[in-house]
């Protein structure tokens, strides 16, 4: 279907350091020079992706599923909560100017907590490794310019510890969060150093106009036998402006094989 | 010669609207079945919003699957029974932990990994719930080979309430903030047709208060 809306998935031009080197705060991350990558500060960072994920593509920590390479990656359970704590800062252009419609930041997923800045302007996001997050970035977004963004990722509160006969999830603190508990080790799975702390799917930068969609739900019913059905469309419509509006929703269901129609 | 329909709804300013079309009748729908037992058929279904002196205003694209799953404990075995459109199913499933411990998931390593499993002839996956809520793209590629998949939520018997030292039944310490992100999962996933079963976590129910809120929630969902 044809769509004059935007959306840009970001998943590359991130770069990361760990915030205990970093002297700026998120406020001056987004309103002064991007990071280079020229300093021993930053590093090209994958996003989505964790920490680790990032030390690894720049060969600051050796593959952790080679041999006995997981022993030599520092676990935070030794090194502090600090050691996995980063800052990953992106920069985009948006390709249209908006005009009454709005931007959407969004996040679906973030282990386990992340203070956001955009141009100056920040946000305190929900802790949980599985929620997402939208931000209403209209009004913080450089129309005409680049937009920078700054993204301090906190680990899980509670990362425990391993103890040295290992066991199911480790000392079971990490239970004390909404995340993966796998990440203290289980059974024949290594403890990941950084408990998956990290930007670990999707962000998106979404243009819409004044009303959005939100979390479409669909449901067929069926009578007596398969034969006949209902699909049943349930959705929250969000109006971010604030005059009244009315709005035509329309509803196209096809089968996925295009030379095939269900008729109604 | 395709389904379509749309209605105008009106919207005050800074408001949130549950809205229900109608529901669409569909005469002999092709209906999506498990991993050997027939097709996974999938309709498109696109939803676009208008706003009426704006224009085209947000729109969303989904692969939808008409089926019907139900489940229950069957006396005589104690076992769970999966019926899919009225067809009971023998389950053959493997477990899931994760893709990768530095989580770096993809479109093409889920489909390859969920054909493995297709390719074996299983029909279900189980999500230990010691790991992730997994992402739509895995339920897509489950949605497109057939792959029942049983999602537990994140708790676990040796971390919530067993385990040597026990640890605690009443973790997570923060129930409100696990029953946000329950929610927000499975508004994620939800319209996925491969996705068969919420369980509650593995070997352990959740704490009782979080136990009831997500029966009774799932219910209404």
């Amino acid at each position: 279907m044809a769509t004059n809306l935007q959306s840009i998935i970001l998943n590359e031009g991130w770069v990361a350091a760990r915030a205990s080197d970093v002297q700026l705060r998120g406020q001056d991350l987004t309103t002064s020079q991007f990071p280079s990558l020229n300093s021993d500060l930053w590093m090209e960072a994958v996003v989505p992706g964790t920490v680790l994920t990032t030390l690894l593509k720049n060969d600051l920590v050796p593959d952790p599923f080679y041999g006995l390479n997981n022993l030599e990656v520092p676990d935070i359970a030794d090194v502090g909560r600090e050691y996995y704590t980063f800052w990953f800062c992106n920069r985009f252009k948006l390709p249209r100017v908006p005009q009454d419609g709005k931007v959407w930041l969004n996040f679906r997923a973030i282990n386990y907590q992340a203070e956001v800045f955009l141009n100056g302007f920040s946000v305190l996001l929900s802790k949980g490794m599985f929620l997402r997050h939208t931000i209403d970035i209209t009004d913080w977004l450089n129309v005409y310019e680049e937009n920078r963004l700054a993204v301090l990722v906190h680990p899980p509160d509670h990362p425990g510890r391993i103890p040295p006969e290992g066991g199911q999830g480790g000392d079971h603190d990490i239970a004390k969060d909404v995340a993966a508990q796998y990440v203290e080790g289980w059974d024949w799975i290594c403890s990941i150093g950084d408990r998956n702390t990290g930007i670990w799917d999707v962000v998106s930068i979404q243009q819409t106009g004044p009303v959005r969609l939100v979390d479409p739900h669909l449901v067929a019913t069926f009578h007596n036998s398969y034969t006949q059905a209902d699909l049943w469309m349930t959705t929250e419509l969000f109006n971010a402006c604030s005059t009244r509006v009315t709005v035509t929703v329309t509803l196209n269901v096809s089968l996925d094989d295009a030379s095939e129609f269900c008729i109604v | 010669d395709h389904v379509h329909t749309s209605e105008d709804i009106v919207l005050e300013g800074n408001s949130t609207k549950l809205y229900s079309i109608p529901p669409l009748p569909f005469q002999s729908p092709a209906l999506w079945w498990p991993n050997g037992l027939g097709d996974q058929p999938l309709y498109k279904v696109d939803i676009t919003l208008d706003v009426r002196e704006y224009g085209e205003s947000d729109s969303w694209s989904h692969l939808f699957g008409f089926r019907h799953i139900d489940s229950y404990i069957d006396p005589s075995t104690n076992g769970r029974t999966f019926v899919v459109n009225g067809e009971p199913i023998f389950i053959r499933g493997g477990n899931w932990i994760v893709s990768d411990g530095l989580l770096r998931l993809s479109k093409d390593r889920y489909e390859t990994e969920v054909n493995f499993h297709a390719d074996m002839n299983l029909n279900m996956i189980r999500i230990w719930g010691g790991a992730l809520a997994e992402r739509p793209e895995f339920y897509t590629a489950c949605d497109k080979r057939g792959l029942l998949v049983w999602q537990e939520f994140w708790i676990t018997g040796d971390c919530n309430g067993r385990g040597i030292e026990p640890s605690d039944p009443n973790w997570p310490l923060d129930h409100d903030l696990f029953l946000t992100c329950a929610h927000d999962t499975v508004k994620l996933l939800r319209n996925h047709a491969s996705l068969a079963l919420w369980c509650g976590g593995n070997e352990q129910h959740p704490a009782a208060d979080i136990n009831e809120a997500l029966e009774k929630n799932l219910k209404i969902v």
